[in-house]
């Protein structure tokens, strides 16, 4: 038996527009640690890590270990039909073959209940080991989506360089060349408008554009991104998702042929 | 341009 209860249901109708345009189908793992999910995309370039924590949660139920396949299509057709502030509880019985997503109104004046049928997915769990990154860089979550919409419209990789003076972004494509710099700026009086720039070792590393803009649309999930970067890593592209836990996404890096 | 690396290049099956 699974009975998950989230008061802030519109949190699950964002995780699931940022994850269903790289992902189709996916396992979600329900434990007593929380409701999470591992996904790469189909080319397994890029890798989604999603984790809800079970205190995030009203109300959280799970007797034992359930992994549940999902079309997240379906999924995010289903959450379409709750409204932004309706409170969702996911629900499904051992050994079920569908999931109950139930949608109530804050006035508790409308219950709706939408029952998807599960799928067997056999995909492949990754170990991600704690890593030490050269840099990592915090910067406003809008930014950083602003500056990947743009770039992409010149080139298709993005160059991404952390050096003292500040992270680069930077495309070249068949109309010309494009560098945009962030430096450092904590002086602002709002903590998620800064950009912060932590630094170990300079670190340069070139992405395809066509993911980085794909992981923006997590944007509305949270204020600031993290953008953890090292030579021999895929780069972590990081959305704290408020008081419950995250969505990381993985990008493997392109190099020269 | 350049070749494009795959995520489980990095990372093994656990």
């Amino acid at each position: 038996m699974l009975e998950l209860r989230l008061v802030q249901g519109s949190l699950l109708k964002k995780v699931l527009e940022s994850v269903k345009d790289l992902v189709t189908d996916a396992n979600f793992d329900c434990s007593a640690t929380g409701f999470s999910l591992q996904a790469m995309d189909s080319s397994h370039v890029a890798l989604v890590a999603l984790l809800l924590r079970s205190e995030g949660f009203e109300h959280y139920r799970c007797d034992r270990n359930l992994s549940m396949g999902m079309n997240l299509n379906n999924m995010s057709k289903m959450l379409k039909c709750a409204g932004n502030d309706d409170i969702i509880t996911i629900k499904a019985d051992d050994g079920s073959d569908t999931v109950t997503f139930m949608f109530e109104s804050p006035t508790q004046d409308k219950i709706a209940d939408f029952e998807m049928k599960l799928m067997d997915i056999d995909s492949e769990h990754l170990g991600i080991p704690e890593a030490e990154y050269h840099a990592i860089v915090r910067m406003p979550s809008a930014e950083f989506a602003r500056i990947c919409k743009d770039l992409s419209s010149i080139g298709d990789t993005v160059v991404i360089s952390v050096t003292k003076e500040g992270v680069k972004f930077s495309t070249r494509g068949d109309i010309g060349t494009a560098n945009i710099v962030c430096r450092q700026n904590t002086s602002v009086d709002k903590p998620e408008e800064s950009t912060i720039i932590e630094m170990n070792e300079p670190v340069s590393l070139t992405f395809a554009l066509r993911y980085m803009n794909s992981f923006t649309k997590a944007t509305p999930l949270a204020n600031s991104v993290t953008i953890s970067l090292s030579s021999e890593l895929p780069v972590v592209v990081e959305y704290k998702i408020a008081e419950m836990g995250y969505i990381r996404f993985y990008l493997a890096p392109k190099i020269e042929d | 341009s350049g070749k494009q690396l795959s995520i489980t290049e990095f990372y093994r099956s656990s």
